[in-house]
């Protein structure tokens, strides 16, 4: 539903290119969990990020049911992301000024099947901090409202940056039971970048990148 | 060397109040390891800007080598932080206008007896991304690049805020390392939060908060 077609990105910096992707061909297939796999540097956020409309390839093209989104201009692009895509972001990109059920607010208002703000930030288990700025709350907080504002749109397409990276064991654990479960139940097309073990257990497919390449591509059969 | 004494800190909300800290007592032993564990949300951090003279607590004291520094004013402050401690923080803290070279460097200028800031990056593998800027850099580079200018400074106290969220198992471990290697050589007191068991059978001493307080502690007696 999905997929990158020989999708290269090079940064130009002076006299030496940064090459964060060369040629990488993945699809995500309607409804599965994808778990994207990599050292730090190897391209997976640049990879997500050009999938998900928020940045554009060097070279390649990338098919949203039949269309190019690569070759979209940007109003169509943040129509296609506003539509389509809910985003976990690395670095959560909440908004200061708005509390935390205000930032999921945000995008519930525009989305065409929303949770309530309460009820996503509760599959958290964030109901008790509904009220707090982002700098009233600590990193796993932050990193967990970011991940309730994602889903709360019930988007077709889920992107989610290390949605665990700031949590502790047992916490990331819940997050990743709320993706699965998003997946499970809405058919979700949902991508997730991960460090952590367990979560490649639960996907449909691991996919490893290595220095901007895929590496290796791996099947669950037990799923 | 650097200790908690009964340390309160309370956040005043409208009607509710909340308490982050409940009388905690923690001291750090001279050049020991020590991490710190427990769940989103328990407090970790601000004990730790605490103890770092970042922040300030509600009621307790903070005693470095006898002097209290919760009630130091802000220049003493200050000036305490500059001179003895390097601080790895949850949210990396890079300047966006300097080069990851530069960001270092800023530090080691003012430091005693300084890494280089070349030689600190290639402790974190990142000599050939020295001249990027945090923009240009992935997640775990700019973790890393924070990592880099804490230890750079060579302090005597080494706090460090969750140094692998962002990184991938083999990276964190080289990151862990490089924090284990600079408590042993340079007998840095270091205080290091985590959600990464390895380093906890690192550790010479293990503290979980639960909630705000000291849930249990534990010696690593094969150290
Ligand atoms: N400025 C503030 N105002 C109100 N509440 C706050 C403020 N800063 C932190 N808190 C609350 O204090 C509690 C402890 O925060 P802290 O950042 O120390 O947790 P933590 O253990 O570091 O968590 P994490 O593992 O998620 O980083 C959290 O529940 C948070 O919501
Ligand atoms: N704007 C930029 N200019 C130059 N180089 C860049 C830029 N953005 C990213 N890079 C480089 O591209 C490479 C891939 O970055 P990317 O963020 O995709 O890595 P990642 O796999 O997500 O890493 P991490 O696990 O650390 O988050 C990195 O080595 C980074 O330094
Ligand atoms: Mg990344
Ligand atoms: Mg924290």
């Amino acid at each position: 539903v999905l997929a990158a077609h020989d999708v290269t990105k090079t940064y130009r910096m002076g006299d030496v290119d940064v090459h964060a992707l060369r040629g990488v061909n993945v699809g995500l297939r309607q409804g599965e969990l994808l778990v994207l796999l990599g050292p730090s540097g190897s391209g997976k956020s640049t990879l997500l990020n050009i999938l998900g409309g928020l940045d554009v390839p060097t070279e390649g093209r990338v098919m949203y049911k039949e269309r190019d989104i690569a070759a979209l201009g940007d109003r169509e692009l943040t129509r296609f992301r506003r539509d389509h895509v809910g985003f976990v972001f690395q670095f959560y990109n909440l908004i200061p000024s708005l509390t935390a059920r205000e930032n999921v607010a945000l995008v519930t208002e525009i989305a065409e099947e929303p949770l309530d703000p309460r009820e996503a930030l509760e599959l958290v288990s964030l109901a008790d901090r509904m009220d707090h700025f982002p700098s009233q709350l600590s990193g796993g907080e932050q990193q967990r409202v970011a991940i309730a504002r994602a889903v709360a749109k019930q988007p077709d397409i889920l992107l989610c940056d290390e949605p665990t990276g700031a949590l502790d064991v047992k916490t990331g654990i819940r997050v990743l039971e709320v993706i699965d479960e998003v997946n499970r139940t809405l058919g979700t097309t949902t991508a997730v970048i991960t460090h952590h073990a367990p979560m490649a257990s639960m996907a449909d497919r691991v996919i490893s990148l290595s220095d901007g390449r895929v590496y290796q591509e791996h099947e669950n059969e037990t799923k």
